[in-house]
């Protein structure tokens, strides 16, 4: 769930989250 | 001496001859129904890819290649900002380790991304982006280096006992055979328990991408099946 708080979340759910890994962007202009 | 110029003659003719061949064909869309038939997309969809990597792949030098500068400048709209997931996303698309993206990578890598591109691709792919060493494991410290560096990225302040915490609570779920490490296999186990570890290895614009780039039906060599 988005309202996790960071303490509950394991490492890499705490990377996606805080990291800019969306490619989406290179779809946008 | 006749014999010598008429070999520099030959020698220039040949090479003319390549550099039109090269204007003709330039380096990238050189065979779409391949890439159709090796990925998930279709011939219309490769080739409205190939208008969106021209786009890219001209945005510093128009090469015909995508360098690292013009992906991150696709990612972010900016060349300067960095990224650690950047950089590993643009290594793993990179597979022929050239340090630059020819059209064939581009499409292939983005294939998995594609929503009907099988789990599986998905989560190897995501598991060779936590494999900073590409060891064929994930090690404690390249989680600690890859959480230090995206708290540090996005601006997040936490103590790094904090973060000692949360990683041994991750190893502790996900190294089930208690070796210190998390092999392919514990990584496939873990995210079938979390599939939201997932959510960035699919990108809903590839399913449009035909009406994104509209224009592709003016450079299309193959009547799609």
């Amino acid at each position: 769930p988005g309202d996790k708080s960071t303490h509950q979340m394991n490492a890499f759910q705490l990377i996606g989250m805080a990291s800019s890994l969306d490619l989406s962007g290179l779809f946008e202009e | 001496m006749l014999q010598c110029l008429e070999g520099v003659r030959h020698l220039c003719g040949v090479l003319l001859k390549c550099c039109h061949i090269d204007l003709k064909h330039p380096k990238g869309l050189e065979d779409p129904e391949v890439l159709a038939r090796e990925t998930v997309f279709s011939v219309s969809e490769v080739e409205a890819l190939y208008e969106l990597f021209k786009k890219i792949s001209s945005a510093v030098i128009d090469d015909g290649l995508i360098n690292k500068e013009e992906f991150q400048l696709a990612l972010f709209k900016t060349s300067k900002k960095e990224s650690l997931f950047a950089d590993r996303v643009f290594d793993l698309f990179d597979t022929k380790h050239n340090g630059i993206l020819g059209f064939e990578e581009f499409a292939r890598a983005l294939s998995v991304f594609h929503p009907s591109a099988a789990p599986d691709e998905k989560i190897n792919f995501s598991f060779q982006l936590y494999d900073l060493k590409q060891q064929g494991f994930i090690e404690r410290q390249e989680v600690k280096q890859m959480v230090v560096a995206t708290l540090a990225e996005s601006g997040m302040n936490l103590s790094d006992e904090v973060i000692e915490s949360i990683i041994d609570k991750t190893f502790e779920e996900a190294d089930t055979k208690h070796d210190g490490k998390i092999d392919k296999e514990e990584w496939h186990n873990l995210v079938q328990r979390h599939p939201s570890l997932l959510k960035n290895m699919t990108l809903q614009y590839l399913k449009d991408i035909t009406t994104t780039f509209p224009s592709f039906v003016f450079h299309s060599q193959v009547a799609d099946t």
